[in-house]
């Protein structure tokens, strides 16, 4: 379960401030993923007092509305990124970058798709293209597969939809040390020209998240 | 740590990085507290199965807050959930939230219900705020019911305990973790229009994380 306490003192209408929560949610916590089980308690309340005496916000589109969007949705995404660098058992943040998709919306699916994946290479640092390729490929979302672009830090894996000759210890390395200092694996894929990107955070699986949650009995 | 019994330091657990991204805002320390009219607090309530961590905690407004939540779209929805999507249904403000850890309170029926309902009306009482200005998060154990008569006992130590300063940022962050190997709370300053605005917030969640909120 994850649960989430949002605070501001800016004055926003309720019908805003529901709106931009919304939002924001959708930028932050509905993009990590540990272990693919949606919880029966996950909630995020967030409260905002006007205490600051700032001009209230009624309108989406006003300036001030997306300034305090945008800062809303960077408490809310350090948050839930601590949530997947801490997924259990996890030694690493998985970070998945998606661009060139026809929108926002269709490139958060890809983006999660990827982080879903048991991805149980990033634990056994195998930089495994074809796995990060397959989960693509199942998101549902329809792009062109010569377009398909995927590269593991700074290492390029694919590029127009052709798996290329890469430093396979050097890829191996980048994971093994980002394990080490419970860092992050940054996978960041391309599927074509759009304007739509996203990001989603995951973490590897590993022995500890079976052992810790086989004794974990309702 | 605290000579109080049961009040265990939030040393004891250490803060998660955070991995804020890049904006025109800077972080500063509080958490939930950093915005202006807010307090907090967490303290051990007897609530977890085992161990002393703070497991009840408290955030409150001091003033009607414009309220927004989002919530899990899986249908075996926690008593807690259906609680607060009724509560926002009927209301557009909020005072203050109330946290648990160790039972979820979910799948527990009618009565888990009205055990929701029985900690919030308790929690108004002490504030003196309306009963639906009180919301409520859960999170432990699917299945087993909160251990009420501990959390109604240990609610007066939790509002006294209300400030505030960091601490109570800090403490509140480390009451709501469960499997959790770090707290998380975080808190940024920006400039909206003329003015200077804080944000803060905290969470928690380690497993059984796939969130799918509307």
């Amino acid at each position: 379960t994850m649960l989430g306490v949002m605070t501001t003192d800016a004055s926003v209408a309720t019908n805003i401030w529901r709106e931009m929560v919304r939002k924001s949610v959708s930028r932050s916590f509905n993009q990590i993923t540990v272990d693919g089980d949606t919880s029966t308690n996950d909630t995020v309340i967030a409260l905002a007092s006007g205490a600051s005496g700032s001009t209230k916000i009624s309108s989406l589109e006003s300036s001030d509305a997306q300034q305090l969007q945008a800062c809303l949705d960077a408490v809310m995404q350090g948050l839930a990124k601590s949530i997947a660098w801490d997924g259990e058992g996890a030694t690493c943040l998985i970070e998945i970058t998606v661009s060139g998709a026809s929108n926002e919306a269709e490139a958060a699916k890809i983006a999660r798709s990827v982080a879903s994946s048991s991805l149980a290479a990033v634990y056994g640092r195998d930089p495994n293209w074809g796995r990060i390729a397959c989960a693509v490929g199942y998101a549902g979302i329809h792009f062109n597969i010569n377009d398909l672009r995927v590269s593991l830090g700074d290492i390029l894996l694919m590029n127009n939809g052709q798996p290329l000759p890469f430093d396979r210890y050097a890829a191996s390395t980048y994971l093994k040390e980002a394990g080490q200092i419970h860092g992050t694996v940054n996978i960041d894929i391309s599927v074509g020209n759009g304007h739509g990107s996203s990001k989603a955070w995951g973490c590897d699986l590993s022995y500890d998240y079976v052992k810790i949650n086989a004794e974990y009995t309702t | 740590s605290s000579a109080d019994a049961g009040v265990v330091s939030v040393k004891s657990m250490p803060a998660a990085p955070i991995l804020l991204p890049e904006g025109p805002w800077k972080q500063i320390p509080g958490g939930v507290t950093a915005a202006k009219g807010f307090k907090a607090a967490g303290i051990y309530g007897g609530l977890r199965a085992k161990g002393e961590k703070p497991d009840l905690a408290l955030v409150t407004c001091d003033v009607d807050a414009t309220a927004a939540g989002a919530f899990t779209t899986n249908l075996v929805a926690a008593a807690p959930v259906l609680y607060c999507r009724h509560i926002l249904d009927i209301s557009e403000t909020g005072r203050a939230v109330l946290i648990n850890a160790g039972q979820a309170n979910a799948a527990t029926g009618d009565a888990g219900y009205q055990d929701t309902v029985e900690c919030s009306n308790a929690v108004a009482q002490l504030l003196h705020v309306r009963p639906e200005s009180v919301l409520i998060e859960s999170t432990g154990v699917i299945g087993q019911r909160i251990k009420k008569e501990a959390l109604l006992s240990s609610l007066p130590k939790l509002v006294a305990s209300l400030t505030s300063a960091t601490e109570g940022a800090d403490s509140a962050a480390v009451a709501i973790t469960t499997t959790d190997l770090v707290s998380k709370s975080i808190a940024v300053e920006t400039e909206v229009g003329a003015t200077v605005v804080r944000v803060g917030g905290m969470a928690k969640g380690s497993g059984m994380i796939h969130p799918n909120m509307a």
